[in-house]
């Protein structure tokens, strides 16, 4: 699993 | 955040206020899939849980509560308020073809496997097919009211400019979000054939989107 980004999208 | 982005945004506001209005003025939601509006409120109710977690922007926020309130509203209307204009026997889609591979995928392919981030997916892959039952319905009833193909015609446009948006930021900020791509580019294509007739037909001026 890949790091978490942030999700800044709707 | 890029001009696509919020251009996208703003006809995502668009198209759920077009609806919303049409069936609120009409005082009908007939020709609408309230299970295609069902699975567009579970998507934002499952997506937008990080309201609670994290703190992006104010306008990350107020979008948040805006969509998850017009789609909550577009629902209530739909099957309280005006449930005796419900097209049930048109509305016929199966949606647990669509809930159990969503759920199934949601569990395989995601970032973590943890409650929000599973939800997260699950909300990603949702969207993507949330749109079938009216789509469907459009096929079953061989028309659609041009209303509902001006919602249609944004909600469309919101998911290619997300596309251009991905794009933009990919060259720009080396940004590159696998799963919500891969879903995002999938939902795109399920507009396609409905960008044509809607081309065709609808921007010709007729009343209604007639199928051949």
């Amino acid at each position: 699993t890949e790091d978490v980004q942030q999700k800044d999208e709707l | 955040m890029n001009v696509f982005r919020l251009a996208g945004d703003v006809s995502h506001l668009v198209a759920i206020i077009i609806l919303l209005v049409k069936i609120w003025r009409s005082k009908s939601c007939a020709g609408i899939s309230g299970k295609s509006q069902v699975l567009f409120a579970l998507v934002f109710t499952t997506r937008y849980l990080d309201l609670f977690t994290v703190f992006i922007s104010a306008y990350n926020t107020i979008m948040k509560v805006v969509f998850l309130a017009m789609s909550y509203a577009t629902v209530y209307l739909i099957y309280m308020r005006f449930r005796n204009m419900y097209d049930s026997e048109n509305d016929t889609f199966r949606v647990e073809f669509l809930l159990v591979p969503v759920i199934g995928l949601s569990f395989l392919e995601n970032y973590a496997f943890t409650p929000l981030e599973i939800l997260w997916t699950f909300s990603i892959f949702l969207e993507a097919v949330a749109i079938m039952p009216q789509l469907f319905m459009i096929t079953k009833t061989g028309e659609a009211e041009s209303i509902t193909t001006h919602y249609l015609f944004f909600l469309g446009l919101y998911r290619a400019l997300y596309i251009a948006n991905w794009v933009w930021r990919y060259h720009t900020e080396e940004f590159f979000d696998q799963i919500a791509v891969v879903s995002g580019v999938v939902q795109t294509i399920f507009y396609c054939d409905f960008f044509y007739l809607y081309v065709t037909r609808v921007l010709r001026g007729k009343a209604k989107m007639i199928l051949p």
